[in-house]
């Protein structure tokens, strides 16, 4: 464990825990894309299948048993709590294309073919584009609520971090791993649009709103 | 290949 991959991880549960507690207290989840929040469901459930047959340590089973955790209840909020205010209108990207090439990759590009291992290769690729939901309605509406845009901002710096934490480990441990190292630039490269308007506006005290 | 202990991040 390093600094990097600790506010990484730090980072990724703020993002999240924001989120359910946004939709939550304004009983509302505008402005939210339900299909990234399933695709990120699909995420941690594909990834965190060994949560109970590898045990590495207990901030590990933690953190994957809480990702799971609020990400069902943020998906269950949307869905069926506050599913009236569920804007499906907008959030209209198709998740089956993304998710059946990222399958078939996963199947195609991984360090090794077994259940698991392919199933987490399709978990590290679903990751790195399960945010495109949420900019696309975000570009729909043309502007995004201000704690969304936290939300957005967390989630997008927690994989930067780590893109860090992955130099820090090839330098001072030799580790690498270049599938996650790939697929975490792009995912990170998604954000850069984002993370422009959210450094010049939102930090401003402006609303982000992308130019019509 | 990596060995097992490598899937030790999030």
């Amino acid at each position: 464990m390093n600094i990097f991959r600790l506010v990484g991880d730090l980072s990724h549960l703020l993002a999240i825990l924001l989120l359910l507690w946004k939709i939550w207290k304004t009983r509302s989840c505008a402005g939210v894309s339900g299909k990234s929040q399933i695709m990120f469901g699909l995420v941690y459930i594909t990834r965190y299948l060994d949560l109970f047959t590898n045990f590495i340590s207990i901030y590990n089973t933690t953190m994957k048993a809480i990702f799971i955790a609020v990400a069902i209840a943020t998906i269950y909020l949307i869905y069926f709590k506050f599913k009236a205010t569920y804007d499906s209108n907008h959030d209209t990207f198709r998740m089956e294309f993304l998710i059946v090439p990222v399958g078939g990759l996963a199947f195609l590009v991984n360090h090794d073919f077994t259940a698991l291992e392919i199933l987490w290769t399709f978990s590290i690729y679903l990751e790195s584009v399960a945010i495109l939901p949420q900019l696309f309605m975000i570009s729909k509406t043309g502007e995004a609520e201000t704690i969304t845009s936290h939300y957005l901002f967390a989630l997008g710096s927690y994989r930067a971090l780590y893109i860090v934490n992955w130099v820090y480990r090839y330098y001072f441990e030799g580790f690498f791993d270049l599938i996650a190292i790939v697929a975490g630039c792009v995912q990170t490269i998604l954000y850069c649009d984002f993370f422009y308007l959210y450094v010049t506006k939102v930090m401003h005290g402006k609303k982000l709103s992308l130019p019509a | 290949p990596l060995d097992e202990e490598a899937k030790d991040e999030l």
